[in-house]
């Protein structure tokens, strides 16, 4: 089973470690800030208070046995940066790094991170489509123009079958899922009716989807 | 058209401003921070520095006029609730507020944020699911126990058709698109044979799409 090290317990750092810890796995959480590695006590099966750039802290933690590092320090670009350096020349399988900014991202690949994510930048795009189109209630982008909706249904869409409405031979879009109140149906039949209140999940090129919206 | 205020410039009221601006959406792009309020003055309709706190103001600004507003402060929790409370008392149609802890969003739905967004909590999560199954390459909760992956085949589906793989009756699995390199089948068809190299994008129950995860 794949060994899990968290470095930086921000927003996004607490929820990967807890993720990860809910999953099953187990994960050292890390942070220069007592009160944030108190806070994983619980969670983590490790949490301890460190200063990551400090190599022989890292040699003691044992880091370059874990399989996946995720370097999740925000504002201190320095010190991210540091750390992503350190793992990789330490032998780190894996370095996932937490970027701020396009430019903190291209100095964190040069110093060798296997991948970074940017969750602020890429969560501000799902909202701002979903807050352009009033009956987007998610938005997510599968491949260029190819994308993911949730959706209030058009009133002509009200008490129509799916089949009635032809939407995968007339409007090229794949229903995958109807939620109603509580309930989700996933895979809907030909038969299932659409009513006013429902949530569709739909997939489709981004010019078939368009026809969906509305302002 | 709608007209949108993104309070707080951090990087994901930027995202967001930037995405609108892009999508031809008239932006306000508020800070108390100059320099933020600098880095957004190409891109938004108008950057105002403003401490939007400061009931009077907001209302200079004509902020009731705007059909949403996004209040984008993260680490300051009071200013978060306060520009968020006064907002709705003024009238804003639309209140969306980025939290960040399940405590924040509570007091923001108390004070009447009509949607509440947590960046970081949602990434950390989708990154933790795809660090675990190393086929992953995207992870989605849809809904409760609902998800969309992207995932590289397990090798016994090589060179197999949908149809042959059975995917639907057998694993309970939609699969609604098939990358293979630049190119991407969405709604693939019965005989459509998946390859190795491919990236399947896959819809269903969380159950049923762990058969597909590969250690
Ligand atoms: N050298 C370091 N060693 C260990 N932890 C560090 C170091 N520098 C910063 N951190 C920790 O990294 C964590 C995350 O940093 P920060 O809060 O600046 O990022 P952030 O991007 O705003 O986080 P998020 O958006 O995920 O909440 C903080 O808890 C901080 O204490
Ligand atoms: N009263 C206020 N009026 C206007 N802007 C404010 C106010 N308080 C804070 N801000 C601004 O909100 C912005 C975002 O806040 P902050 O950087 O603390 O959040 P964050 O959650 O770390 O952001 P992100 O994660 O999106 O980068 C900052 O640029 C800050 O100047």
């Amino acid at each position: 089973k794949k060994q899990f090290a968290v470095i930086g317990l921000g927003r996004f750092g607490t929820s990967v470690a807890t993720t990860l810890a809910q999953l099953g796995y187990d994960v050292l959480a890390v942070d220069s800030d007592e009160a944030r590695v108190e806070e994983l006590a619980e969670v983590a099966t490790h949490a301890v208070q460190a200063d990551a750039t400090d190599i022989e802290v890292l040699k003691q933690l044992g880091i370059r046995n874990f399989d996946v590092v995720v370097v999740s320090i925000g504002h201190n670009m320095e010190a991210s940066i540091l750390v992503t350096l350190i793992l990789k020349e330490m032998g780190v399988k894996q370095v996932i790094a937490k970027a701020g900014s396009e430019l903190h991202s291209r100095v964190l690949k040069r110093v060798g991170a296997d991948r970074v994510v940017f969750p602020e930048r890429d969560m501000g795009a799902r909202v701002a489509h979903n807050l352009v189109a009033s009956n987007i209630i998610d938005y997510i982008e599968l491949a260029p123009n190819y994308s993911l909706l949730e959706i209030t249904p058009p009133c002509e869409m009200f008490d129509k079958t799916i089949r009635e409405l032809n939407l995968r031979t007339d409007y090229g879009i794949n229903v995958l899922a109807i939620k109603r109140g509580n309930e989700i149906k996933v895979s809907p039949g030909a038969d299932d009716v659409i009513k006013k209140g429902d949530i569709l999940v739909v997939v489709g090129e981004n010019g078939d989807l368009k026809q969906l919206e509305e302002e």
